[in-house]
């Protein structure tokens, strides 16, 4: 399944944008 | 009572990418991320294209919000 192999290489781009807006938020002001 | 504090933060990011509050992002929002957020433009547009899971051009909360729980079930699966 194509899209499933695209899940997966995406996931950790994904993980990384959500990570960074986490950190966005939890950093300095 | 985590739930909750998941939705919030879920709407929190949307927000921060959906500048202009239009209730959905765009490419274009998600590439003025770039000087924001420590991720490339190339990585913004592939976040972007995984998060719009139907391919219309146009993130809503909802598919925000499901990228959001995938991201989440990966952190919780390792």
């Amino acid at each position: 399944d194509p899209n499933m192999k695209g899940a997966a290489a995406n996931e950790g781009v994904l993980a990384n944008f959500f990570n960074s807006l986490l950190s966005k938020k939890t950093g300095s002001p | 009572a985590g739930h909750n504090t998941i939705q919030e933060k879920t709407h929190e990011f949307f927000q921060i990418c959906d500048i202009e509050d239009k209730g959905f992002i765009t490419r274009r929002d998600m590439q003025r991320l770039n000087g924001e957020l420590p991720l490339s433009a190339d990585e913004l547009e592939n976040v972007f294209d995984t998060l719009d899971s139907d391919g219309n051009g146009f993130l809503t909360l909802d598919e925000f919000s499901s990228g959001f729980s995938a991201f989440l079930s990966g952190q919780t699966a390792s």
